[in-house]
Parts: structure tokens; sequence; C-alpha cells
């Protein structure tokens, strides 16, 4: 596999904060979890209304979106498992068979 | 080309190298390849001057790719409008003007050590991979270290966060290459784009403020043909405007200091997708995504042959 299969099982969400307060919210979470923000570039540019795009790990997800829904910010799966996307997208592994 | 040498899909640093060098050797009318220095790790900063030589006097543009060093399909561009350059320079008249009277400066990977890190270590690492002293975390944001504003707003001061501007304006060799490069040629450089993954947007100057450019009729209508170009081929729509507006404020970033810097149009892409595969963009998607942006870099340099 690919990067040593570290890439199993994570997800990568997109979340669009409808108030200020869960764009607070949000921007916690991120800094607690420390995410791999994909958008925007900074946790400082997240608001109201920003598209936030987060990839979150295998081991931290379960947490993180329960802390989410908790907070009744609404998310979206882009990515459901980034490990099995980067295969598909790629002829990585196909290059290394044939070698 | 390098026969078997694709352009849809992607390559590691090493191989994209070898094609710059191989390149260099079958192509030395129209390609000449140098180094403009050294990355943190030591690696040259690999640029291919692309044009009909020529004693009289040529205006050029710049192009770089790569600056963030998960934005694979970056580089795939650069690889690609090199190889679309010398495929048609003798067939399509657009090309042959283009090299005729400008000469084109690429560098396909800015971000030589982030981009070989994100091959080996961590597909989604952004920065540069310089040390820091004081702190675990490396590299920097190679978009928030040139001297524009420097680390102001939009920029991190720490250096575990993913737009560190770095502990000075052009800390990093990389950024402080180019801009050497680009200062010691900024009167004959009248066009810096810059590309980067992912938003499908075209953007130009100014990231570090919310105020309209000088030349704005100038550059507004250049966007909006580049755009319209992107749309005719696949009908991807890319919105367009000024970086702060746009997208976001940003100071520090390599767009803001080429216009500073007197070079007149300055864009950064952001190219496909906005989304769906954000950074891992599918290699089956390079050829669409590379055939529209060519014809908005097309579009972008025969404004610039005109007057405007």
């Amino acid at each position: 596999y690919l990067y040593n299969n570290r890439y199993a099982g994570d997800k990568v969400i997109r979340l669009v904060p409808e108030t200020e307060g869960k764009a607070h919210v949000l921007k916690n979470v991120c800094h607690q979890f420390k995410v791999d923000l994909w958008q925007p570039s900074s946790i400082s540019y997240i608001s109201e209304g920003t598209v936030t795009d987060v990839h979150i790990p295998q081991n931290g997800s379960q947490i993180l979106l329960a802390f989410l829904q908790q907070a009744n910010i609404q998310y979206t799966v882009l990515i459901a498992d980034l490990q099995k996307t980067l295969e598909k997208g790629s002829s990585l592994k196909a290059q290394r068979k044939r070698r | 080309s390098l026969p078997g040498y694709s352009y849809e899909v992607y390559h590691s640093l090493e191989e994209i190298q070898n094609w710059m060098h191989h390149l260099n050797k079958t192509h030395s009318g129209l390609i000449h390849m140098f180094s403009i220095g050294k990355s943190y790790e030591g690696r040259s900063l690999f640029i291919l001057k692309l044009g009909r030589r020529s004693r009289a006097y040529k205006r050029a543009v710049w192009i770089d790719c790569g600056i963030h060093a998960r934005e694979w399909i970056g580089p795939a561009f650069c690889q690609w409008f090199v190889k679309e350059v010398l495929q048609t320079y003798r067939s399509d008249p657009a090309i042959r003007k283009m090299l005729n009277h400008l000469y084109f400066y690429i560098m396909p990977v800015f971000n030589v050590d982030g981009y070989h890190f994100s091959w080996t270590n961590d597909r989604f690492w952004r920065k540069t991979r310089s040390r820091n002293s004081r702190f675990r975390c490396r590299g920097v944001d190679a978009n928030r270290n040139w001297k524009v504003k420097w680390c102001d707003e939009g920029a991190s001061f720490h250096p575990c966060d993913d737009t560190y501007c770095g502990p000075f304006p052009e800390s990093e060799p990389e950024v402080k290459a180019v801009a050497h490069f680009l200062r010691k040629r900024k009167k004959h450089i009248r066009a810096y784009l810059s590309f980067h993954a992912y938003a499908q947007m075209l953007l130009y100057p100014y990231s570090y403020k919310y105020a309209t450019i000088p030349n704005f009729s100038c550059v507004e209508s250049a966007a909006y043909n580049a755009v319209n170009a992107i749309h005719s081929a696949y009908g991807v729509r890319y919105r367009y405007g000024p970086a702060s507006s746009t997208l976001y404020v940003s100071s520090g970033s390599s767009m803001d200091w080429a216009y500073k810097n007197g070079i007149p149009y300055a864009f950064a892409f952001e190219l496909r997708d906005t989304g769906h595969f954000g950074f891992l963009l599918p290699e089956s998607l390079i050829k669409p995504t590379c055939t529209e942006t060519m014809l908005a870099v097309k579009n972008i340099t025969m404004h610039l042959l005109k007057k405007c």
C-alpha cells in the first residue's frame, strides 16, 4: 500500500458553520484535534459561512464527529476513506508492481 | 519529448529532474536548463528557459508550480505546458508567436524538499522542510515568506502552523533564490503565474489588502478572458478576482511580491477541483485540467503581447 496504508480510514469532511458561534466551536475543535486543514489554509480564516474541508484521522474521527454533532455543526463526507481514494487515483501501485 | 514519459501521471521529483535534463539535451534550440540555487536540504532549484534564442530584447513570463508540496496538479501542469509548447511550436501560430516574442521561465517544482517529502512520507505536507531551532515543527509556508506586508494578516508566527511566515522574510532559500532571480530581471518579466490547488480560481493582487490595483482594467480583462477560455474546454467554471476578496486575505504571498516589484500581470491559479477529490485529483483528470489551463495561459500571454 502507498504510504504504508497510513491513511486507511481517514476521512475528509466539509463543514460550513452557519453562525459565528459554530465557527468558534469549529475553530476550537480543529485546534484541539490538530486536524489537517485542507481549506482554508489556516484555522484563523474560519468564520460564518466559510467552506471548511478537514482531513480527520481514523483514530480520532469518532470523537471529533461526536463533538461536531453535539455542537449541531452539520458536515458532509467528501472522502470516506483517504487511502482508497489515494490508491484509486494513482498509477503508482501499478508502476511498482510492474517494476 | 522523453520517450515513454507520461504527462498524465504524477511524477516524483527525481523523475521530473531527469525529464528536465533530457529536454535540455534534446531541445537545445528552444530549452535551456539552469539552477538558481539550492533548497534547504541541498537540492538544486532547476528552471527551464523556453523560447527561441534571439539577440533582440525579449520580454519574459515566469511560471512556477508546487510552492505548496501537496498540490501535485501544479507540477503536473508545468510539465504539461512545456510538453505542449514543444509539440505545437511548429503547428500552432499562437505558440510560435509566444516563443518567438517571449522567454518563459518555468520552475516545475518550487518547493523541492516539500514535494519530495510528500512523495516519501506525508502526502499532505504543505510547507518547506527547514528546521526551527526552538520548536520541533519543521517548515515555512513558502507563500507567506515574501517581503510584502510580511507576517501580517493571514499568516502565522507559530512554526507549527501551516501558514507559518518564517523567522524573517525570504528566510527560505527557495524563496530567496527566486526573489533574487526575479529582482534581477524585473524589467523584462511582464507576467508572473503561480500554480496551486484546489479551488478553481484565477486570482490577482492584492492578497494582503482589500484594494484595487492601478492597472485593474487590463488585469481584470485578462482574467475574464482566461476563465472564459477555461470554460470553453470542458465547461468548468473558475471564479476570478482579487485574491483578498475572492479567496481570503493573506500577506507575504509571491503574487503580491511580484506585483509590488513591478511585474504588471501577476496571477495565482487555484486549479481543480473544488473539494470532491481536493489534493487527490486523480491522474485521469490531469489531461482535462491541464488542457483547460493551457488555454488560459495562452490567453494571458497573448493579452500581454498586445498593448493594453
